[in-house]
């Protein structure tokens, strides 16, 4: 995260590739699932034997004694429908929530996120030196009316997608943070609202920046954990 | 240090059954007990382990026996001598225990234990290995195994068979080498990759199913310069094996520049920066960041430039930053090459009336039938939705999917897919930016709001 300050989001995950290396990050919406985006892996049936998921710490690589640290293997990763880029990983056992661990509420089906509202994003990626990468950090940005969006990126914006606004000092997600929440708080509940897709530029100032909007997915997301 | 497991190579939940024979007494032990008590025993050429129970079963044959098949058993891994399954030899091939009865020109071995066409003096025995007509060096004969022949012009003749480090070559930097080469280039045996003694180390073969991490053989899961094991010596952690290179290197294949597939090793594309904006560092350069991948000890990874490469089998094309402090960085701003089918048909709104005959998911496979129960037990189906046309195995939209018609599939880990139909052109979806209804929740989005995150 590009602007931010070390934080808490005990729904923020971290992807370990089999090296227990951090890659991507993730949402956890259920006690077994977490949601993420494609771009983080090879394919929609790629083999995850040996990936995990990290969870209730705040450090990227903590140490040994952490004492609230909980690493969960993935067992299967399910693609979302055509071009929504996301995918839900099933979890080897459900993680055990706490607090540092708890899970992020989805909205309602097609709920649209009002313009103004302030949204927050985690991860442990780059921070292009604007804090310290190997803890959690945290950024607020506030969600930008669709049409205005629209407006700013000259028309290349669909419904699925949702934009917040660019803030004169380079506040966004940036590498190592893709997948991960944009969380917003509505009727006092934090709201998984969009997941932070891979850009071609971290931070922009200028320019609006997006992610998936979730509402659109979430009887997918439900359909998935039904069957 | 060695293990006596050395000596065997492993059959992951496999059991050797010999037609007509009765089931070997089990034993308490570890499979290194097991081992033991097996290679000091001249009768036993294999062993079956039960690891929840630690007991196991030493049998006296092994799956190129006569009357013996081998049969999948979660429940037992099995473990035969190595000299016995190798169609390579070791050194002078002395303990080469192999089936091979042709001679190198091609003629038939005779029987040991028999006189004719060739009297000889090298009897059967428990000891020296030879049974039936196989090739055997049973005098160390510098040219490794042989056998009389059944021509009676020819007494005896060298069967030519390859040495280990011969038999199978490597290509580029013997990722792929799947070989049963076991020793390093200074003849120091390899440790096995799921021992974790003398030397600790993260390659446990369940976590790299697909790096081959069978037994003390010498691979590549890392992206080295070519294969290499861990030592049974104490002292020296880990050393390259001595491994010949194949004449022919294989051409790349799949070769994308636009997007990437899989993990991207295909990738040859120009994208030489990283998403936050800092370019990369040259391969053959360096600085800022000292590494190993040069492009001269990488010739099939296209090391060229400072264009973002996949040279490890990392989750996607990366790079070295021109960044001091960035030593690595992802270039997952390159888009994924789509891999999804061609829509063969259209359907309008969610698509369900959609009553066309597509029966193959976005990826291509094919869909369940509605009435059948397996792999999947449908929670929709002709007798719960009459009214939905949920005929044969076509693709349909019972509970009215946002996303489209859909259908269980043919793929035990697929319970369900989207179909590889599309929206028609002039089909209107309603917008959703509408303003939504008050909304509520449970049990989620709550967090200890005076956690303070406190430093070191």
């Amino acid at each position: 995260i590009v602007g931010g300050q070390p934080g808490n989001s005990p729904w923020t995950v971290s992807i370990r590739n089999r090296e227990g290396v951090h890659f991507c990050g993730g949402s956890l919406v259920k006690e077994q699932w977490v949601i993420s985006t494609p771009q983080c892996f090879s394919s929609c049936d790629a083999d995850l034997t040996g990936y995990e998921v990290q969870l209730g710490t705040l450090f990227r690589d903590p140490g040994p004694g952490d004492p609230d640290q909980q690493t969960i293997p993935i067992v299967r990763i399910v693609c979302g429908p055509s071009e929504s880029q996301l995918v839900m990983l099933k979890l080897a056992r459900p993680a055990t929530l706490n607090r540092r661990v708890a899970l992020i509420c989805l909205p309602p089906e097609r709920y649209v996120v009002p313009a103004g509202t302030v949204c927050e994003i985690a991860g442990w990626g780059e921070t292009r030196g604007t804090a310290d990468s190997s803890v959690l950090n945290v950024a607020q940005l506030p969600v930008l009316a669709h049409e205005d969006c629209k407006k700013a990126l000259r028309g290349r914006l669909k419904e699925s997608e949702l934009c917040t606004t660019p803030l004169r000092a380079g506040v966004g997600a940036c590498e190592g943070d893709y997948g991960g929440p944009l969380a917003c708080l509505t009727a006092d509940c934090w709201v998984l609202e969009g997941v932070i897709i891979p850009s071609r530029v971290c931070a922009r100032t200028d320019q609006p920046a997006l992610f998936i909007r979730v509402s659109l997915y979430v009887d997918w997301i439900y359909k998935v954990m039904k069957m | 240090q060695r293990s006596p497991l050395n000596d065997f190579q492993r059959l992951r939940a496999t059991e050797l059954l010999a037609v007509a024979a009765d089931p070997p007494p089990r034993e308490q032990g570890s499979a290194e007990q097991c081992a033991q008590r097996c290679a000091t025993s001249l009768a036993c050429r294999a062993f079956h382990h039960d690891q929840q129970s630690q007991l196991c079963q030493l049998l006296p044959w092994t799956q190129h026996s006569l009357r013996v098949q081998l049969q999948k058993n979660i429940h037992y891994d099995l473990y035969q001598k190595k000299d016995y399954l190798r169609d390579c030899i070791v050194g002078d091939g002395s303990s080469y225990r192999g089936t091979r009865a042709t001679t190198e020109k091609g003629l038939r071995c005779q029987h040991w234990q028999s006189m004719t066409p060739h009297d000889h003096r090298f009897l059967p025995s428990p000891r020296n290995g030879l049974e039936e007509n196989y090739c055997r060096n049973p005098d160390r004969d510098k040219r490794g195994p042989w056998c009389y022949t059944v021509d009676p012009n020819v007494r005896h003749q060298s069967c030519g068979i390859k040495k280990c480090e011969d038999a199978v070559c490597m290509t580029c930097n013997g990722e792929d080498y799947r070989g049963t080469v076991d020793h390093t280039e200074s003849g120091t045996e390899c440790q096995r990759w799921d021992l974790q003694h003398p030397h600790k180390h993260p390659y446990h073969p369940n976590k790299y199913p697909d790096k081959g991490l069978d037994d003390n053989y010498c691979r590549n899961p890392d992206s080295s310069e070519r294969p290499w094991c861990y030592t049974t010596d104490p002292g020296q952690e880990r050393e390259f094996c001595h491994i010949r290179l194949c004449k022919k290197q294989p051409r790349p294949v799949n070769v994308t520049t636009g997007c990437f597939r899989g993990k991207g090793e295909s990738y040859r594309g120009r994208v030489n920066v990283t998403v936050s904006g800092i370019p990369c560092q040259r391969w053959d350069s360096q600085v800022p960041h000292k590494h190993n991948f040069v492009p001269e000890k990488y010739p099939c990874k296209d090391l060229k430039e400072n264009y973002c490469r996949n040279p490890d089998g990392s989750e996607a094309p990366w790079c070295f930053t021109a960044r001091p402090t960035v030593r690595i960085a992802f270039c997952f701003h390159i888009r994924r090459c789509p891999d999804e089918q061609d829509a063969q048909e259209c359907y309008h709104g969610h698509g369900k009336h959609y009553h066309g005959h597509v029966s193959k998911t976005r990826k291509g496979i094919t869909c369940q039938p509605w009435a059948a129960q397996t792999p999947h037990v449908p929670q929709i189906s002709p007798v719960t939705h009459p009214e939905a046309h949920l005929e044969e195995n076509y693709c349909r939209n019972p509970d009215n999917d946002s996303h489209g018609p859909w259908c269980y599939t043919m793929d035990p880990r697929t319970p369900f897919d989207y179909c590889a139909i599309k929206p028609c052109s002039s089909s209107q979806v309603p917008s959703i930016l509408e303003n939504a209804d008050a909304v509520a929740f449970e049990q989620c989005g709550q967090r200890d709001e005076m956690l303070q995150w406190k430093g070191r």
